[in-house]
């Protein structure tokens, strides 16, 4: 089983 | 005053077509540029990037950047009733609370008008650095859209590998596993039918299969579509329209346990 990273762990909000 | 005027119906259609079904609302920012959007699926998973650039319209007018906030169903809707060869004006007021939509067919012998009226959207904006990716593929969108479409069949994740040698798609569900590889072409006479790889560092990553299921629906945009990966950053899937701009996917990868 593979877990799901959310976008925003890689993209810091502006 | 915003005005955007593009000579045919069609390319609008399809570019709301291909970001309709995963962005529900979102915020057109029209500037002297262009027309841009950036929105996340409700999971938060993947992120649309649309640029439209202002050259990219028969006639374009901004005289002072605004936001928009759309419906994208409802936008889609009422696009959807235009004549693909219809010409489409976009309008909205400085401070207005529409945005008005006219048709005109090709003949000038129907004028439709609608409007749309406007929604505050929340919507957060990501800042999205120039990534440097491993992996670039670029392959027919037909063929990535097939792929995806096939490999759904079977299992939740597709694991995507690139070596110098080629790509493969591989996913493995509970009734069997399956995995196809993609070549780089050696010779072809049509550019847009190649498959193109370019790597820096071999790579494997997994990906959601419903998320790249609904990127590869953009086929319409482009004949080719390119895949960019790289390590510790998400999935970029980029279908250029000539002068107009570009619709770009990013999706987070899933990593094991």
């Amino acid at each position: 089983p593979a877990n799901q990273i959310a976008l925003i762990t890689f993209y810091q909000g502006q | 005053m915003f005005e955007a005027r593009v000579a045919q119906a069609e390319i609008l259609k399809k570019i709301l077509d291909s970001v309709r079904e995963l962005v529900e609302q979102g915020n057109l920012d029209c500037s002297g540029t262009g027309i841009s959007l950036q929105a996340m699926d409700s999971s938060h998973v993947s992120l649309v990037a649309l640029l439209l650039k202002s050259e990219g319209f028969e006639r374009y007018r901004c005289d002072r950047s605004i936001n928009l906030g759309i419906n994208m169903q409802s936008l889609g809707k009422i696009v959807k009733t235009a004549g693909n060869h219809d010409a489409i004006t976009l309008s909205s007021e400085d401070k207005g609370d529409v945005l008005g939509l006219m048709f005109e067919s090709t003949e000038q012998d129907k004028v439709s008008n609608y409007e749309i009226k406007l929604m505050d959207v929340d919507a957060e904006q990501l800042a999205i650095p120039v990534a440097e990716y491993s992996v670039c593929v670029r392959m027919p969108s037909a063929e990535f859209a097939r792929i995806t479409r096939d490999l759904s069949t079977i299992g939740d994740s597709v694991l995507i590998s690139c070596t110098k040698d080629g790509v493969q798609f591989s996913t493995t569900g509970d009734t069997g596993s399956g995995s196809i590889v993609l070549r780089q072409s050696s010779s072809v006479d049509d550019e847009k039918k190649a498959v193109v790889i370019e790597v820096q560092e071999p790579i494997s990553l997994s990906f959601a299969t419903k998320f790249l299921v609904q990127f590869s629906k953009s086929a319409a945009l482009n004949e080719s579509v390119t895949l960019n990966l790289g390590d510790g950053v998400p999935l970029m899937v980029e279908y250029p329209m000539k002068e107009m701009g570009y619709v770009r996917f990013y999706l987070a990868p899933k990593l094991s346990n």
